[in-house]
């Protein structure tokens, strides 16, 4: 079936069974930790977590269907908000604290051995915590990832050829298709109309701080790899060469 | 071939 002919209820329960597995970093980290031992920890994860991500974006309806190029510059774009908001969701029902995996967890103090992360860490504490207070569905937060990853590039590229103008074309209807989904999602809670739309404009308007901590974490990330703090490389780096 | 295309074209298992 097209997403297009998609009712909002089986496209949401497609993205819900394109969510990626729960991840476990899988080492000993050493505590207290060093600025070393932390990047690397966290650059470890990112890198594991950037290879599911490229698995859920091509189980997303529609997805594979844009062109190849739409494709890379939208992942390229918006890889780090991706992780940003799975680290919100997975960090929710745990005030203060940044959940990166099961395995390995931080309150807002351990940022204190990393140069300029705790500005960074508070930032996404503060947007968790704007999540917790409007007690954010799963649903929802699927339909939202799903649009930061069809939104990430809409404004920064025009289409030349038709071949683009086509791909385009095609990802704002995707768009449409997500916002559908996440309007459903909200019209099931119970809400009144107003309630409704006021729901939906508060999710969207936490996407532009998500915007900004990517843009200040990608910073981050590209000073300590210039450091030579962190070294960065395959699938991680070849993400941040694209911003940097 | 770069890592990000390569795993975009691989057919998923």
């Amino acid at each position: 079936v097209h997403h297009s002919a998609m009712s909002p209820e089986e496209f949401i329960s497609r993205i819900m069974e394109a969510e990626p597995p729960e991840i476990y970093l899988m080492e000993d980290l050493k505590k207290p930790f060093t600025e070393a031992s932390m990047m690397m920890s966290l650059t470890n994860l990112a890198d594991k977590e950037l290879v599911l991500m490229i698995s859920w974006a091509k189980k997303i309806p529609g997805f594979v269907e844009l062109s190849l190029t739409d494709q890379i510059h939208l992942l390229k774009c918006c890889w780090l908000e991706i992780l940003m908001l799975g680290l919100m969701w997975r960090s929710v029902d745990h005030p203060g604290k940044l959940i990166f995996s099961p395995d390995f967890k931080l309150n807002r103090e351990e940022g204190q051995c990393v140069e300029g992360i705790m500005e960074i860490f508070d930032m996404l504490l503060a947007a968790t915590s704007r999540f917790r207070e409007l007690k954010l569905q799963r649903e929802e937060y699927v339909c939202l990832k799903a649009m930061i990853l069809l939104n990430s590039n809409l404004c920064t590229s025009a289409p030349q050829t038709a071949e683009e103008l086509e791909s385009r074309n095609k990802l704002l209807r995707l768009l449409d298709s997500v916002i559908d989904a996440l309007v459903w999602a909200i019209s099931k809670m119970g809400l009144s109309t107003q309630q409704q739309t006021l729901r939906l404009g508060h999710l969207t308007m936490l996407l532009s701080h998500i915007r900004h901590v990517s843009n200040k974490g990608m910073d981050h990330l590209s000073t300590m790899k210039r450091k030579n703090v962190v070294l960065v490389y395959d699938l991680l780096l070849e993400m941040l060469d694209a911003n940097t | 071939h770069t890592k990000l295309l390569q795993l975009l074209t691989t057919k998923p298992e």
